[in-house]
């Protein structure tokens, strides 16, 4: 494994871990998007399933097991949790999220490497996992008031789409046949998504203001 | 299998 690749693991489990400390600690999600972690969990979820089948190695399926532990967990703490679901800004997170499982299943169907369920779903969760993040980039907008742990939220998982862009480009250089169109195009549409973001998270940690995003 | 080494990625 490269430097890239580890640190875009390491960056990502930061972002969950931060979510974690964020509802766990101070028991609120204010400013989370629901719609965006239901969107994740999908995603985790169909994206593993040969969790149980292919083995590649333990740090793949210790990964795998947190990310999957850690997307249902904050799903159940918004949903379930009496203290924390009492933050949970309803009225702002309003992205029909339906409207982007669907086209994403539809692609994953048209485009994809091979007709089986579990290769159709795996190229689903890559397409999914790209736009995922547009119901938060979209709340974090509409409240306009983006408090520290969820702005580094955001910023780790950028940081982790970019990390892994290094990683593809270091692993085509130095790995035989390794070409990956569909999850090249798509890990660049997310982290073009993060951009915006990134300007004001990175100009206002600069001038050492809080972080606001314009209307 | 080369072409799916994509695949131990997360």
């Amino acid at each position: 494994m490269n430097a890239f690749r580890l640190a875009g693991d390491m960056t990502h489990l930061i972002s969950v871990l931060v979510l974690l400390l964020k509802i766990h600690t101070i028991k609120s999600c204010a400013g989370i998007s629901l719609k965006t972690q239901e969107l994740y969990a999908l995603v985790f979820a169909t994206r593993y399933l040969d969790i149980f089948t292919d083995f590649i190695s333990l740090y793949n399926t210790v990964m795998k097991l947190i990310f999957l532990g850690s997307s249902f967990s904050i799903v159940w703490y918004m949903r379930r949790h009496k203290l924390v679901q009492r933050s949970y800004d309803k009225d702002h997170d309003t992205f029909r999220h339906q409207l982007l499982v669907l086209p994403c299943l539809i692609l994953a169907l048209l485009i994809h490497e091979q007709f089986t369920f579990k290769e159709v779903m795996w190229t689903f969760s890559i397409y999914l996992e790209a736009v995922a993040i547009l119901p938060q980039l979209v709340l974090l907008q509409r409240t306009r008031n983006i408090d520290n742990l969820t702005g580094q939220y955001v910023f780790f998982l950028g940081a982790y789409r970019s990390l892994y862009i290094l990683n593809w480009i270091y692993r085509y250089f130095t790995e035989p046949h390794y070409v990956h169109w569909i999850t090249w195009i798509s890990g660049l549409v997310q982290t073009l998504l993060y951009a915006d973001f990134f300007y004001y998270y990175i100009s206002s940690w600069k001038n050492n203001v809080k972080l606001t995003l314009p209307a | 299998d080369t072409d799916r080494n994509v695949k131990d990625e997360l």
